[in-house]
């Protein structure tokens, strides 16, 4: 949706 | 060889119903520290981080790590067949492809035993920061579901608030407009009643109320849901599993262009 940001761009591949 | 024995069986059945309808399929990682399940929805807005400790179990052995790939559908479909107050046990053998769920009634007078075939899932695993909160809101549980729900009937998308003054949700839509504000209340006679705010600074954040109504479906799980924010980072939502471990959602915010 508008907006809506991606939960991968703030927890790097750990 | 993993075996374990949950004598709260029924803690595992609220777990799974409160993540399956958000994921589909996962891994859970059993190691001598107990279960973890780390998983993202589809859209790859939020995730779920759940840890059920070994001290937790009544018996625990898990020879070495194992990754046990299931649909959570078919897990939840197998935890029904429980009865909620039966001990759970869950046994696989290291190279195996199946886990078998042993269910026996208190009196032990019914044994039961389901044994669930593992499946091949590539997940990438997640790096989840320590994050010092700008601001915890620790509430009733069904209060959170509550404003969820009655939210949703307004709007899809909803700013999340939080000064000294309190925690205020805010959504809109067609219908109209709608606000909710929880204040700080330390002094309810039940602790159950009690919400507890902890400001360092404030911090407004807007979410998809769809992803927070559906972190609700964990509200049997605890009496209190935490709700932790700062700003620009998800917001993670979290309900304790008693004093066995947690279960962790972060929503991704949304940022006005």
């Amino acid at each position: 949706g508008k907006g809506q940001t991606n939960i991968m761009s703030f927890f790097g591949k750990g | 060889m993993l075996e374990a024995r949950l004598v709260q069986g029924s803690m595992l059945r609220k777990v799974v119903d409160a993540v399956k309808d958000l994921v589909s399929d996962a891994n859970i990682d059993v190691s001598s520290s107990g279960f973890s399940l780390q998983a993202m929805d589809t859209s790859h807005v939020s995730l779920i981080a759940m840890h059920l400790r070994a001290d937790a179990f009544e018996h625990f052995r898990c020879d070495r790590p194992m990754s046990m790939g299931m649909s959570l559908a078919n897990l939840a479909k197998v935890l029904k067949c429980a009865g909620s107050d039966d001990i759970v046990t869950l046994k696989a053998n290291d190279d195996g492809d199946t886990v078998t769920f042993m269910f026996e009634s208190p009196k032990e007078d019914r044994v039961s035993d389901f044994e669930l075939k593992l499946m091949d899932i590539d997940s990438e695993h997640l790096g989840i920061p320590d994050t010092d909160y700008c601001a915890t809101v620790t509430m009733p549980a069904g209060e959170y579901a509550r404003i969820c729900k009655d939210l949703s009937s307004i709007g899809d998308t909803v700013v999340i608030s939080a000064t000294k003054d309190g925690v205020k949700f805010t959504t809109s839509g067609d219908v109209g407009t709608a606000n909710v504000t929880v204040r700080q209340n330390t002094t309810a006679d039940k602790k159950e009643d009690q919400t507890i705010i902890d400001l360092k600074e404030p911090v407004a954040l807007t979410f998809a109320l769809r992803y927070l109504t559906s972190f609700a479906k964990a509200t049997p799980l605890a009496t209190h849901v935490t709700l932790s924010m700062t700003r620009e980072l998800p917001v993670m939502v979290e309900y304790a599993i008693q004093d066995m471990g947690h279960l962790r959602f972060y929503l991704a915010p949304k940022i006005e262009d």
